[in-house]
């Protein structure tokens, strides 16, 4: 009845099924848990209680399993070419990256093996080269407007320093040039000392 | 153009116009969103000042005049498509909130989905001419997201059919509802119903608390601002306290439970349903999330672009910011998640209208696994954009600091989501209750369906790792 699990690190569906095993591994290894504590103190609640850091992760791991599905699921419905390869690298970059954080979990659960993390870490630093060209039409393809994004340093057009030059003159402390607080405390401090 | 930028979009090896479809779902919306936007953009009715510079009471008045400008531009626009109001309000408002944004997204979604019909036409036909201004009064001073605790209650009196709603402690004083302070005139809210001697649970009521034409509180109802928030500058989240209310019985949502003219209580067919409005507000969160980490991505990486910082190699020019490694590796793994947060957010509002329209038809099979999916999603989505926010904000250097970077906006607006609409951690365990009940039911031999049917693999399956 053994299950493979991880064969290709750059095959997606190999990933999404390696998050669903570590997903079920914690679920199974928080209800031990909590059945341990029932074991030990008969408490319902309390054993909930103390086993809720592992609950926690149970569900984290669930979460995880759930999103790199859905993306890796999105990838068939892209038609065009280019995005489809684009938008795989991302996928395949937040599959391996998200192992790569979560070390403990895969190696704990038997799921990878050293060797294996250290593929995948060196996988996600290629792909950091390989997704650089696109970053900007990456984000660009959120097509928020200037207005909607609210901020100098993301404008479209990149005419940042000059801007944010524009930007600070609004500011109420430049409405005069000599401030009263000087006239009221500072002038005063000075002729004291 | 910055000739960094331009040299960016130059050699893409992609034509984004393409994805933006693709995150739109179809060319058609996108076209539509983009003909939304530019109503706003293009009106000279929007144009204001930065909000950066003003007091928070200008901001608070800044933004009720935007509200008032933006419900009559909907309707003088026509539009009427949720999302598509939607999308025009979110142009309107950049990354910052309204007064009236728990009238559109709570109030009204709840008279409409926990409401009789009859009381529905009544109630939506005020609420949407603007009569009634509405908040969802839940949260207390010392209750949040455990909502068997809160401690406000609403007594039913058969010899007036009137309801008498109290807050019996400081701790049961409403704190937090959105335009409560200053804006609204009405709120949904939740208190623990008596009748008959014994309590049912918590129930939602329609309270009057300002008086229709004069806005004055009305008699019995203590009702404020609660102060300066960290964000939330335009919101006047308020506080309130009710000494012996009275409202009539008809006020009380009775589309799943009920109390009849003499009392007696006819119970809903799942306590769940009394939550349903926070469901598709935890939903709508999972939204938010895609929208403020690619928000926060677009601006970090645009300006990692343009900004050139020290020297790769001795003597050459300062490079972009964008080709250290290290800037890599803190805002890639930011740019998968944002894109894989869109796809799972059409899918969390897919799967809420789904199951909804199914639980509208009398059924109830899959409701615990949307509050399960609904709450553990809005957890991990919401968590990671807070903190992704944060890194994309460190990712521009001293700039980042500035609220001309727009992320401190961003962030402000965006990190309450960690615990509004249910604290994240007791999120996580609720779905962690949905996974250990379905393992149990897989243990016993009842397969599960859905996004946990994996678990019915678990008991068949050894789990060990495979050489490459």
């Amino acid at each position: 009845a053994a299950r493979p699990t991880v064969t290709d690190i750059n095959d997606l569906n190999s990933l999404v099924e390696v998050y669903k095993l570590r997903a079920a591994w914690l679920v199974v290894t928080a209800a031990k848990n909590v059945q341990a504590e029932l074991n030990r103190r008969k408490d319902k609640d309390d054993a909930w209680n103390r086993s809720s850091v592992d609950l926690v992760r149970a569900s984290e791991a669930h979460c995880h399993y759930v999103v790199v599905k859905l993306f890796t699921a999105k990838l068939s419905e892209i038609s065009d070419a280019a995005v489809n390869r684009v938008v795989g690298n991302l996928c395949l970059f937040y599959a391996l990256h998200g192992i790569t954080k979560n070390t403990g979990d895969f190696l704990q659960a038997n799921l990878l093996t050293s060797p294996q993390i250290s593929q995948m870490q060196q996988r996600v630093k290629d792909l950091l080269a390989v997704i650089r060209p696109d970053a900007v039409a990456l984000v660009d393809a959120f097509d928020y407007s200037d207005a909607q994004l609210g901020s100098v340093l993301g404008r479209y057009d990149g005419n940042v320093y000059e801007n944010m030059f524009e930007w600070a003159k609004k500011s109420p402390l430049n409405k005069t040039q000599v401030h009263e607080s000087f006239h009221k405390y500072l002038k005063p401090l000075q002729a004291k000392l | 153009m910055n000739p960094d930028l331009r040299r960016e979009r130059e050699r893409a090896s992609f034509n984004p116009e393409f994805l933006t479809y693709i995150v739109d779902r179809g060319a058609e919306r996108t076209r539509r969103r983009r003909e939304i936007e530019s109503l706003v953009l293009n009106d000279p009715d929007f144009q204001h000042e930065d909000v950066n510079f003003l007091s928070r009471s200008e901001r608070y008045e800044l933004a009720v005049k935007k509200s008032s400008q933006m419900v009559m531009k909907i309707r003088e626009h026509g539009i009427s498509d949720p999302e598509e109001i939607y999308w025009f309000k979110r142009t309107c408002l950049g990354c910052l909130v309204e007064p009236i944004s728990v009238h559109y997204g709570m109030f009204l979604t709840t008279l409409q989905n926990q409401c009789i019909d009859i009381e529905r036409d009544k109630w939506l036909n005020l609420a949407k001419r603007f009569q009634l201004i509405g908040t969802y009064a839940q949260t207390e001073l010392g209750h949040g997201t455990h909502l068997r605790g809160l401690e406000t209650t609403s007594t039913y009196d058969p010899s007036t059919q009137e309801f008498i709603l109290n807050s019996p402690t400081v701790t049961s004083i409403k704190w937090w509802p959105g335009g409560l302070g200053k804006t609204a005139n009405h709120a949904v809210v939740l208190a623990q119903l008596y009748t008959q001697g014994q309590c049912k649970g918590l129930h939602a009521f329609i309270v009057p608390v300002r008086h229709l034409s004069t806005h004055e509180p009305l008699s019995g109802v203590i009702v404020g601002d609660i102060g300066p928030k960290f964000g939330f500058d335009e919101i006047d989240n308020g506080f309130l306290k009710l000494d012996n209310v009275r409202i009539p019985r008809e006020n009380m949502l009775m589309k799943y439970a009920k109390v009849e003219a003499d009392g007696t209580y006819v119970k809903p067919l799942s306590d769940k349903l009394t939550y349903g409005t926070m469901v598709f507000i935890r939903s709508h969160i999972v939204v938010e999330s895609a929208r403020f980490l690619s928000k926060a991505c677009t601006i970090a990486i645009r300006y990692s672009a343009v900004r050139h910082q020290s020297e790769l190699k001795p003597g050459e020019p300062e490079p972009q910011i964008l080709d250290y490694q290290t800037q890599q590796y803190k805002l890639f793994p930011l740019l998968a998640t944002a894109y894989a947060f869109h796809f799972v957010a059409a899918y969390m509002t897919e799967t809420y209208h789904r199951i909804t329209g199914d639980i509208n038809q009398g059924n109830l099979s899959e409701l615990p696994e949307l509050h399960a999916l609904s709450a553990g999603l809005k957890a991990f989505t919401s968590w990671t954009t807070s903190s992704g926010i944060e890194e994309c904000r460190m990712a521009c250097g001293g700039h980042g600091y500035s609220y001309c970077s727009g992320i401190p906006n961003l962030y402000v607006t965006f990190t309450p989501a960690c615990t509004y609409e249910g604290e994240n951690t007791v999120m996580m365990l609720q779905t962690a209750r949905f996974l250990l009940k379905s393992y149990t039911q897989v243990s016993s031999g009842k397969p599960v369906g859905g996004m946990v049917s994996y678990l019915n693999d678990v008991p068949q399956q050894r789990i060990h790792s495979q050489a490459v």
